[in-house]
């Protein structure tokens, strides 16, 4: 364990905690944090995840699971789905409703997460953060030994000016940082292969070669696409002096899968596993 | 000017105040918040536009924007680009630094910007709003009446779910809600326009049908694509009994425009002016 700050704690019968963060929200953080819990517990650990992010509890809908904690013996009891033990702000509110909190109360929630449910038996503790460097984020390194942060990222500037930020939070918090996840790093159109069958199909039919020409230039344009900008991911973890572990495209399965509560483990995220 | 809260103060000399908010982060509030300040400016009113999301600037990249404001009077001097007043925490900061302060030390950033900032003359104040619904938003609520708020989405039900928080927030704090932005809504895949063209070129020609039918068949399948989901803010806004103010395609431009400097000002944007 990394003592980060000294009045942390270490946990109960915990082994390793990693944080999964972003500084920018909407990069594809809570994906990440789940992909990677599922990716673990397939390897046969067992798998704690908690969703930090208090304002915007993504987790329930991620595992599409909900129900409320029970009580045991003075401890919450996380909820158990698809071989993982999961607690979220989520479990305890509805939908709709705001956590109009400020910093205090948030910190509060963040230190009962962490001591008071029983997370005993797990061999790594998966916490999704929230975006941005306040409240949750110090409360945090201030409640328990953070073993490792994953910092996750799209290739826009915006997002890495973000991932910077916070990447630099857990240097100033003495986190040891594993590494930079790249998300949404391009976009493969589904319609390519289809089209690229059908050419070779007219070629060796002698269609028209301009025709053809213009198709082939179109694939070759645009089949693979950037759409939130290209090799950000791999440049700032140079910049950084951190490692680069990977990229995920951006793909309609992997948003369905988030909103269905079936999320893909997608294979790259096994990269920083092999690392923890 | 809806009065929120009992010590909440009208800026001097300033006529409508905006809020650009989202609930999920990485949405594009602030790319909606700086096109419908450039479209209002366009349209020649004096607007101001107030960076909020103190962990996260992103309005001194967006603008491609840099400098400190001076100080005259005792009151800060915003920056003005692009026909703009714009001030932000990140004119204030280098990039990499992280903001890691508690809420009482961002509210009262919030009051600051709010207050000592010399904001008169403009006809509108655009506030672009950190993620969450927490101490940004409820300080803001509590030190100027908001007379208008727009909640910006994705399609994905992640994001509606925080829009909807986020809205409920507007609603408990009183700030009439003028509608719902959904952004990223579908995607054209740029090659299409070409491939058509070929097509009708080897239609003429006689080439082989079941080839050229396959070809048609991905274009209507995947040329106009829904990545992120679809239709998921109409529905949310019937829902919640809100205006649905339009949709923002998913678009390369958009995000090199954000990345570069040079925001494209959408046409879409103007919806929400015209109800201003
Ligand atoms: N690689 C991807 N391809 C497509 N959609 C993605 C991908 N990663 C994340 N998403 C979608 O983007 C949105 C934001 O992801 P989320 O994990 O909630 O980000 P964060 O936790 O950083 O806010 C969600 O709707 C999610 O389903
Ligand atoms: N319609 C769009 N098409 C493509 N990229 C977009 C679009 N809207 C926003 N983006 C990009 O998505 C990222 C998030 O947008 P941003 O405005 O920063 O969101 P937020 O303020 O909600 O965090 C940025 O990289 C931005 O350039």
């Amino acid at each position: 364990h990394a003592s980060n700050t000294p009045q942390s704690r270490p946990l109960d019968g915990v082994g390793k905690v990693i944080a999964v963060a972003s500084g920018k929200g909407g990069v594809g953080k809570s994906t990440v944090a789940v992909n990677l819990a599922l990716a673990l517990s397939k390897l046969g650990h067992n798998v704690g995840l908690l969703d930090v992010d208090i304002y915007g509890p993504s987790l329930p809908t991620m595992l599409g699971i909900s129900g409320r904690p029970s009580v045991k013996e003075r401890q919450i009891v996380p909820l158990e789905v698809q071989g993982l033990k999961v607690m979220s702000l989520g479990f305890l509110m509805d939908d709709d409703t705001p956590v109009i909190w400020r910093g205090p109360i948030v910190s509060g929630i963040i230190r009962q997460f962490l001591q008071d449910v029983d997370w005993r038996g797990t061999d790594y503790l998966i916490l999704d953060l929230p975006p941005g460097t306040g409240d949750a984020q110090l409360s945090l390194a201030q409640s328990v030994p953070l073993d490792a942060a994953i910092v996750v990222t799209t290739p826009s500037d915006l997002a890495l000016i973000d991932a910077a930020r916070g990447l630099q939070m857990f240097k100033t918090l003495k986190v040891p940082v594993m590494g930079i996840v790249e998300n949404m790093s391009h976009f493969h159109w589904p319609g390519g292969p289809a089209v690229r069958e059908a050419l070779a199909k007219l070629k060796s039919t002698g269609a028209d070669k301009d025709a053809m020409a213009s198709i082939t230039k179109a694939l070759d344009t645009y089949e693979k696409m950037h759409i939130f900008g290209q090799g950000g991911g791999q440049k700032e973890a140079r910049r950084l002096g951190t490692a680069f572990l990977g990229e995920i495209p951006l793909s309609p399965e992997v948003r369905s899968g988030g909103d269905s509560g079936l999320p893909i483990v997608s294979g790259d995220i096994d990269n920083p596993v092999s690392q923890a």
